[in-house]
């Protein structure tokens, strides 16, 4: 999982929510709840509680829009790009969007609830018979008034289960008519018109008024898709035209033919070669709970995951029984924490948790002895400030230390420098030169890396050296450059231009590593022989320079070690 | 069997035209995803090239890192995704 630059989440656990608008695409009731799913998702996993306001400004804004809709990404039509949030914070911040080009449904084709009829709001059920014919869309076939419906299951003439399909003939949505069906024909700017238009709007949406006469009463409502509404195209959502003519031949159903990319489209006249008028054919459409739950994850504090199976995983894939990935719930939990309270608690781990994580205290019989060390005599006159390159700078007991060639200085608190030590006297197992160090904070242990082994102190007592490969480390790496505390049990390991993260509890990297640096700590030389954090701030260090970068990743300063630092 | 009918590919009006070639449609990708010629707040002025940031977002995807625009590459850059860059700079 990854987080945004420094970690932005919100600052509170009741975290409010407000739909702005609506697709047509889906009933009202049906967005509504795959809203409420797609929340539920990260509730149940952290102490989080979602709240719904109906105005007013809410945490999460949600909205659905198509192209340019009012924010510097634009959306690209059909396909693409569904949908986008941005991370916790004020204005925007934290708001999400989703591209209405796109088909929304629950990812598995048309869901079509109806109202009325005596199926209580029953989806209608594809395919059903009525009087020996098979339906696949609804129809207006026994019926004067023209009004879609279709049979709640399988076969009508047997169980006489219906219900009406949505249609601006029935209702409409939004608008200022509190859903009453459209009025045709209808006057708008003296002209009149018998269907649905986007007339008169920028965003595309379709609308009708719900009185013969706009002009005069201004009463209107946006269109709801009708089963067979076509999708993008330049028919404004205007349903399959069957049969209809294209180069020529007569095509009863949708076609791919024409295209190179396989889309289903048709002819919303009856000839596409006179008017040009087409729609893409509904096909299985993107899951509006899933899409959802992944932006919410965003719009909580959540970047991409580079783990195929996770929910923040970039790309869509429509999953039929979904459940969070254990990568999402360390991601929101490290942001979050755990959801207190009884249940339901989050999938657990499949290894099972009897097995104690590995403790580095115990000796592993593979470990290679600690080798004999004599005490090298320290050279006082050797000074910091001739050093043009340390062999690792890092924090230890909070004072920063500046280690090279078997010595190392610490900077007191104060801004002296004092030193040198020999590193040998205070811990004997070490070699001279050291690649990187970190203290951890939770146990206060020391880790030690030199080349492609890595030592353990407790006080005095040492565990190493053993090979990196133990942690986890590919055995590729040289040595390990920087170490970079992340929250309480994260370390990053940074060698050459990647990184891994270790979970020091369990003394392994965690999935989806190793990262480049430069990729998520942009701005900084990728071959930074030195990382470690000081103050609040991550240095970067090359040759006799650093760069500072502060806990929104920006770099905020460039610098030499050796006045800026060591104050020589 | 008669030969298959030859697709005559038409261009519909009004639909979002992005037909592009291959190479275009990856460098709108890598860009628009954060991969390449991303502003840089300060510092370290690290122009990534198209191999390096090819090989960053066959990483984030989990593809092999070739650096290349082969064909999982290029599938992988035509797949529905959410809009929120990978590389955030």
């Amino acid at each position: 999982y990854k987080t945004f630059a420094g970690d932005p989440k919100w600052d509170h656990n009741d975290v409010t929510y407000r739909i702005i608008n609506y697709t047509p695409d889906l009933e009202i009731s049906v967005v509504d709840d795959a809203f409420a799913r797609a929340f539920k998702v990260w509730s149940d996993v952290t102490p989080l509680t979602f709240t719904r306001l109906y105005d007013g400004t809410a945490d999460i804004m949600i909205s659905f829009g198509k192209a340019d809709h009012g924010d510097p990404y634009p959306f690209d039509g059909k396909d693409g790009l569904l949908a986008h949030a941005y991370p916790p914070g004020e204005g925007v911040q934290g708001d999400a969007h989703f591209d209405d080009d796109e088909f929304w449904t629950l990812g598995k084709g048309p869901v079509v609830k109806t109202r009325y009829g005596n199926s209580e709001g029953a989806m209608c059920h594809f395919p059903f018979t009525f009087e020996g014919k098979t339906y696949t869309t609804c129809t207006t076939e026994g019926r004067t008034d023209n009004l879609p419906w279709c049979a709640t299951t399988a076969d009508y003439s047997r169980d006489k289960k219906y219900g009406f399909c949505p249609s601006e003939l029935l209702y409409t949505f939004g608008g200022n008519a509190d859903g009453a069906e459209c009025v045709f024909p209808f006057v708008f700017l003296g002209e009149e018109y018998d269907s649905c238009t986007t007339e008169g709007r920028s965003d595309g949406y379709r609308w009708c008024a719900t009185t013969s006469n706009f002009d005069n009463d201004k009463k209107y409502g946006f269109c709801p898709s009708r089963d067979t509404t076509t999708i993008g195209g330049n028919s404004d959502g205007a349903p399959c035209h069957f049969p209809f003519e294209f180069l020529g031949k007569e095509y009863d159903s949708c076609t791919s033919e024409g295209r190179g990319d396989g889309k289903l489209w048709c002819g919303t006249t009856d000839s596409y070669d006179d008017d040009k008028k087409w729609g893409f054919c509904p096909d299985q459409g993107y899951s509006l709970f899933l899409v959802a739950a992944h932006e919410f994850g965003h719009a909580l504090g959540l970047d991409h995951s580079n783990i195929r199976e996770a929910l923040m995983y970039p790309m869509y894939t429509y999953a039929e029984d979904f459940s969070l990935h254990k990568d999402d719930i360390e991601g929101i939990q490290y942001l979050y924490g755990r959801r207190t309270g009884p249940d339901p608690t989050p999938p657990q781990p499949d290894t099972p948790t009897t097995i104690p994580y590995p403790d580095p205290d115990e000796t592993d019989p593979t470990d290679e002895p600690t080798e004999p060390t004599t005490t090298r005599p320290v050279d006082p006159t050797k000074d910091a400030c001739k050093v043009t390159k340390f062999d690792t700078i890092t924090v230890i007991e909070g004072v920063l230390h500046f280690f090279k060639d078997g010595h190392y200085w610490k900077m007191s608190s104060n801004g002296g420098l004092k030193g040198p030590f020999s590193v040998s006297e205070r811990w004997s197992a070490l070699p001279a030169v050291i690649d990187s160090a970190f203290e951890n904070m939770l146990t206060r242990k020391l880790y030690f890396f030199s080349g492609t082994r890595f030592w353990v102190y407790t006080g005095n007592s040492v565990l190493g050296p053993r090979s990196i490969e133990k942690l986890g480390l590919p055995n590729t790496i040289q040595k390990v450059e920087g170490a970079l505390q992340r929250g309480k049990g994260k370390v990053l390991l940074f060698s050459g231009e990647n990184y891994w993260r270790l979970d020091v509890k369990a003394q392994k990297i965690d999935m989806g590593y190793p990262r480049y640096t430069d990729a998520v700590f942009g701005g900084v030389p990728n071959d930074a022989h030195d990382v470690f954090q000081y103050k609040g701030h991550i240095y970067f260090c090359r040759d006799r320079f650093y760069w500072r970068m502060n806990s929104r990743r920006q770099v905020d300063r460039v610098g030499y070690v050796k006045y800026d630092l060591l104050k020589c | 069997w008669s030969a298959p009918l030859k697709s005559k590919f038409v261009t519909f009006p009004g639909e979002i035209l992005k037909n592009m070639t291959d190479m275009e449609l990856a460098e709108n990708y890598l860009k628009k995803f954060g991969y390449m010629n991303t502003v840089q707040r300060s510092g370290f002025q690290s122009m990534v090239s198209t191999e390096k940031a090819l090989k960053m977002m066959q990483r984030q995807m989990g593809l092999e890192e070739t650096g290349q625009l082969d064909t999982s590459t290029l599938e992988a850059m035509k797949q529905p995704r959410c809009g929120v860059p990978d590389v955030a700079n």
